[in-house]
């Protein structure tokens, strides 16, 4: 099977929809200056397929939320303190703080579709509610996280062990890892 | 469990070998170099260690901690691609994992990821690094889009542009 | 002690924006990045956490830890950058900083350093990317000599070569 | 002031005695591929300078001494166990084991010649003993680890503080790092 497209809502640093195609490419890059949004796009990828936030440089879901500029400008001072003013610089910024930051939007979604070797496609979704929590679609019905992990290990997608995302930083780990380390990998994959 | 997981270590012990020959190999080295897995408790093995030592062309064994930047790159690559080729999860998500290779091996992972993408192996990298991602069928392009702040993306198949 | 520390903390305070800007200008940008040290508890200075944020153009405050690697990387060369201008070292010695720096960030960090290496400054930088070493005035090249089983090392004048 | 050159003799990689000449550049690149031995010329630097053999990715003195093959020769098996054989490649492989020990160096030396800001060139040199202790020289006369270091921070170099030496993998940390660590750092050179 393959991935063959990635739908992001307001996740992370993509605000409003995405739409990553990969199409039938056994060999996609992704590519792009410093900051722009990459290894975000592999954070859409962990996320969609259940990894926790933790592993996401994100303590809480809500973190994985878009957020724009607040109203708040930190100005540097001559001394180095900073002092925060408005932003004149957003649409709306004379509204008062709190309507400001109603503007963030309050939930997301990742939904990546997979086809599998019989050509089947499937649609996996995960959401992030506006209270903070996580919602699970198959082909957009709503299901427990369990038949979501259960449907991704049918497609041989094994999350706890996460041996086929190597993120930004992390590879050379993976040859100094100690023995228990490497004795668990080998075993998750058992 | 015992036997899953012996059978597991047995499958990735025959094949890291020649997954580290494929990246090390060069026309000076045509054998490239050696990799292996140590048991080190075989009577409980799920509880035991696992060593893991690779060994570029014409070095001495030494313990992993030794190698160099890009030395350990490529015997992590090395090593994570034989764990796959055990249990294949369908892709396999890469990030930067080029950051400290020289072009040489920029080349060498460049050539093992084009001849190992197949049904069954997709490969989603992330890189700034030509050499690697030259080789792509496909390329998505992300870029920040000040005015919105926010990311845009923008995919391009390059198998257009590349003869058959 | 506290005011040795205090005067440390107020100089490196007073040069780190300039620092982080000079890494991060750019045409569209020439304001470049804002970054700032904060001091917690100001009673016992040197008792409290001394916090750094920076944050590259146009883009809103958060963590440090959201930033991207390259981001993250240009945030501590100017951290770097702006301690070192208190105590000066003679010589800064830097191995492969440029690892996660796309070919912008290479050339930002070059000029950076072209620009400060001087009398009192030396740079010795190890590097795999040519849009930073190209800039320097001096290179060492460093080889395995396989038939000695040894490293081996030859230095190069680029001055020669280059437009005074 | 700056470093003018540095001396090397089997020290890591580097069997025999080498010379690197930074000359009077100020910027000077150490290039090269992967596994030729730049992170060990920092090392080099580093160790001259006093750095403790913890920070340069070695537990031991001796780890630092120049080792080359041993007559063994690590052969894989079928079975994937390996054994331990005479290494043919080696001249002089014929003899047993403890006379081809004793072919690796049993000490080393890096040396670093500093011109200082009124153009006085200082001799610093640090060695390992085939005792596996540290050796102090200035311009050739011993002196104490305490002189040694004195010397270098006569010269605005603390060693402590490490703040002028950016190791492999480690600039991103700086950024990221706990408030307490960035508190220390600025201590140190206060
Ligand atoms: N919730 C969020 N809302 C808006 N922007 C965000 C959010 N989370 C992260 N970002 C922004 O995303 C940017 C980081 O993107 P990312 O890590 O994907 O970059 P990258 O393309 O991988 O860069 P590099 O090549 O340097 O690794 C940061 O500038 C950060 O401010
Ligand atoms: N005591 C020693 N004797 C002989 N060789 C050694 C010794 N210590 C380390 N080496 C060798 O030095 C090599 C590593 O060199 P080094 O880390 O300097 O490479 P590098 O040029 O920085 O490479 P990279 O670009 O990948 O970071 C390793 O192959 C290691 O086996
Ligand atoms: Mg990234
Ligand atoms: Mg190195």
């Amino acid at each position: 099977g393959k991935l063959v497209q990635l739908e992001v809502f307001n996740f992370k640093s993509y605000r409003g929809k995405h739409v990553l195609l990969f199409g039938d490419s056994y060999f996609t890059s992704i590519i792009g200056p410093n900051g722009s949004g990459k290894s975000n796009s592999m954070d859409a990828i962990s996320f969609v397929l259940g990894v926790k936030s933790a592993h996401l440089r994100s303590t809480h879901l809500r973190d994985l939320i878009y957020r724009g500029r607040v109203i708040k400008n930190n100005t540097i001072n001559a001394d180095g303190t900073v002092t925060e003013t408005n932003d004149g610089a957003d649409a709306g910024s004379q509204e008062n703080g709190s309507q400001r930051r109603d503007r963030d939007p309050q939930h997301a979604y990742v939904k990546a579709i997979f086809e599998d070797d019989a050509e089947q496609k499937h649609e996996w979704q995960r959401s992030i509610t506006s209270a903070g929590q996580s919602e699970y679609r198959i082909n957009n019905r709503t299901v427990t996280q369990k038949a979501y992990n259960d449907a991704l290990e049918e497609q041989s997608i094994l999350v706890k062990a996460r041996n086929f995302l190597v993120f930004q930083g992390d590879v050379e780990a993976v040859a100094t890892q100690g023995a228990k380390d490497l004795t668990r990998m080998i075993e998750q994959i058992s | 469990r015992l036997d899953l997981f012996q059978r597991a270590f047995n499958h990735i012990s025959e094949i890291i070998g020649s997954t580290y020959k494929d990246l090390t190999k060069s026309p000076q080295f045509p054998l490239g170099g050696q990799a292996y897995l140590d048991m080190e408790d075989s009577t409980e093995p799920y509880n035991a260690g696992l060593k893991y030592h690779a060994m570029p062309p014409l070095k001495r064994f030494r313990d992993m901690e030794h190698l160099s930047g890009g030395e350990k790159t490529i015997a992590a690559l090395a090593l994570l691609f034989a764990i796959h080729s055990y249990q294949p999860s369908p892709f396999f998500v890469l990030d930067e994992v080029d950051a400290a290779l020289d072009n040489v091996n920029v080349g060498r992972v460049a050539r093992y990821v084009r001849e190992h993408a197949s049904p069954g192996m997709q490969f989603i990298v992330i890189s700034l690094k030509a050499g690697l991602f030259q080789e792509s069928e496909t390329l998505v392009g992300v870029m920040r889009d000040q005015s919105n702040m926010s990311s845009r993306v923008v995919s391009l198949d390059l198998r257009k542009y590349q003869p058959s």
